[in-house]
């Protein structure tokens, strides 16, 4: 299943977690 | 229509601000969205856990429905 804007919010969320 | 990362970023500011004084509630959201990249959950999983997680927040599930494919939503409770 194709999840485009799932897997870009879940790489935003987790880009933050590791700043 | 495509959202780009400033949406992804207001919606995760947006989850903050509504859980400041709970941040446990956001770290669970953040564990969540591991789960899903790492692939031990699927959409399905996310949507059941989220519903969950944000239950008495119908904002915060009509905004994360936005990031849902097609035909996937979280019923929002009226």
């Amino acid at each position: 299943l194709a999840a485009p804007q799932l897997i870009m919010l879940a790489n935003v969320a987790l880009t933050g977690e590791v700043n | 229509q495509r959202l780009k990362v400033e949406d992804a970023l207001s919606y995760l500011d947006q989850v903050k601000l509504q859980f400041g004084n709970q941040p446990q509630v956001y770290n669970d959201f953040l564990d969540i969205m591991k789960e899903f990249k790492s692939q031990s959950i699927d959409t399905p999983g996310v949507i059941s856990r989220v519903s969950q997680l944000f239950k008495g927040h119908p904002d915060l599930i009509m905004g994360f429905n936005t990031f849902l494919p097609p035909g996937y939503k979280i019923e929002v409770q009226t």
